[in-house]
């Protein structure tokens, strides 16, 4: 109904004014529909504004601040509607290291009510990570999992 | 319904009977180039009812079959178990008293697919049935995929609004 | 011939003119995230002619010029300038005996556009012509995009004979 | 004509039987024309074979294993036909250690003849690299030159 998609875009910025600037240190970035008046068929844009930058076009981001901005999202709608698990496959692979930092703390802090399950090369996002699984292919072509490490 | 373990046999590189428990907080999966690990999210989705299997990678479904090794020959079945938490009774009747809940699923060589909730055989349908309005399942937003990241937000307008859908 | 030096002017980010100068062997471009590093290919694929605003990040060409930020007022012109190393005179006539030659392109606001070799007013297919077969401009193996390492073996067969015809 | 692209695909797969088992540590790679008796209209295959592991379809590969099938291709075909200059950007993003080092050896390899600029993140690259150049954004959204620092 059309009530529930405002109350939705509305529940989701409230969490994204939180999420945005921790993540980038600043700016903000909200969500709104293409056409108000027809809130079941509009579509939804995203519009992003980074500390000390003009509001740009999505495509104009750098790989970086796109992961970023998507994070900030994804975790702004995990708070509003919280699913079971969530999985998340090498998505610090764009970041810097500050960026990294700040993703890490994000994480410890939704890590703490929901169940997080990612995959990564960065040594500093495996120290975010209560357990650690190794997989490994001691035989060519067959994976096999390690005993698990807890940090 | 957090999950509590996956179990692997004969899907893609996990050719040996493979479990993985996993607890609350953060869990990260590392490991070499090729070792494995997308593998466990595409298990995940596909025991989830993914039917779809350009989305685990493939062409067809047989492609989540062990295809052999240079030691190994390929398999003629894939079977993969999730054992979900139900501690706060989310899931529907008659689950709704179970702890724990375990959904397996099967495919064959042959094409043939069979899908059992512990350990009792059922239909597709009655996996989406017990998942319908417990979150559980390929929810826009639960799984990210490797190389998903940056492309994300570039979707279109029109993509955008399941992720608010969902919420609704 | 290789690329000696590379002057930007408000393109993009680069609002206050910028050069930086190459050198034999590998250089590396580093720096935290949206400092300005894929700028610099965008301004070396820009200059050598690139006419398709989408491969630069954009949506129309006239977002690759300064647009302004926090302190500094958007520019009313955008100006890259490559200079390239002829020393073994594979540039065609009337360059063949010139040990440098300087491309510069340059977009205002109004969308006029103008193009330049060694500072003397030229068109587009001036540019073309220059480098015809030496190998310089946006060839498919010769410029990899952020992002585009995964996808390039999946591209469709067709679009891989594009690489092998580079080489014919 | 038809006899250049059977010799141009010859010669890459010359190179490549030298680029990917260096970048795999073994394994092995070959382009082939979909229809050999049409080289002017045909698709190009790349077949693709991992050590220990069966011949696989491009798809299932990990997404480092695709990087570094990729980045083997585009080394054959420069050994080939040298382009003037050669522009990486993040391509060793989805490398692990392992591979990142490999990377490492082969780019030297290529960087004796090649002029070679790339873009990275990761520490291990920059050390291969001659020259640095660091980028920065001290005032906010408008990107300077630091000063090169030679390795
Ligand atoms: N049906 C199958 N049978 C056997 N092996 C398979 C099958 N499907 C995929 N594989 C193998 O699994 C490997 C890919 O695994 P996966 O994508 O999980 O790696 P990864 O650990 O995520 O690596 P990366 O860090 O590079 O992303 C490939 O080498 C592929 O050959
Ligand atoms: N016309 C323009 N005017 C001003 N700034 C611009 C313009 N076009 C792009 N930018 C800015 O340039 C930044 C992106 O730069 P770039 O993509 O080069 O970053 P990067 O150094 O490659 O970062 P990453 O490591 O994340 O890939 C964006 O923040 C964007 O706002
Ligand atoms: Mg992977
Ligand atoms: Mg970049």
């Amino acid at each position: 109904s059309k009530e529930r998609v405002h109350e939705a875009i509305k529940a989701i910025n409230e969490k994204l004014s939180l999420t945005f600037p921790t993540l980038f240190g600043g700016g903000q970035a909200e969500l709104e529909l293409t056409d108000p008046d027809d809130p079941l068929g509009a579509g939804i844009e995203l519009y992003v504004q980074l500390p000390g930058k003009k509001l740009t076009n999505l495509n104009l981001l750098s790989g970086g601040e796109k992961a970023l901005a998507t994070l900030a999202l994804l975790f702004a709608v995990y708070m509003v509607k919280p699913s079971p698990f969530c999985l998340l496959d090498e998505v610090d692979a764009p970041l810097d290291e500050a960026n990294t930092e700040r993703f890490n703390s994000m994480l410890k802090e939704i890590g703490r009510e929901a169940q997080i399950i990612l995959i990564t090369h960065n040594q500093k996002v495996m120290e975010a990570a209560d357990v650690l699984y190794g997989v490994t292919m001691e035989e060519k072509g067959i994976s096999k999992l390690l005993s698990v490490r807890l940090n | 319904m957090k999950i509590n373990r996956v179990e692997m046999f004969g899907f893609k590189s996990f050719v040996n009977k493979t479990s993985v428990s996993f607890s609350e907080g953060i869990a990260a999966i590392v490991g070499p180039n090729g070792c494995g690990k997308s593998n466990i999210v595409d298990a995940i989705r596909w025991v989830l009812g993914e039917q779809s299997p350009r989305q685990l990678r493939g062409n067809v479904m047989e492609d989540v079959i062990f295809a052999g090794s240079e030691s190994r020959a390929p398999l003629g079945v894939a079977e993969v178990t999730i054992t979900l938490a139900n501690g706060n009774g989310t899931a529907p009747p008659p689950f709704e008293n179970m702890s724990e809940i375990a959904v397996t699923r099967r495919l064959y060589r042959s094409g043939e697919s069979e899908y059992l909730i512990n350990k009792a055989p059922c239909r597709l349908k009655d996996i989406v049935y017990l998942f319908m309005d417990t979150g559980v399942g390929t929810r826009a937003y639960s799984i990210i995929d490797q190389g998903q990241i940056g492309g994300f937000i570039e979707a279109k307008p029109g993509e955008r609004r399941i992720l608010v859908e969902e919420v609704a």
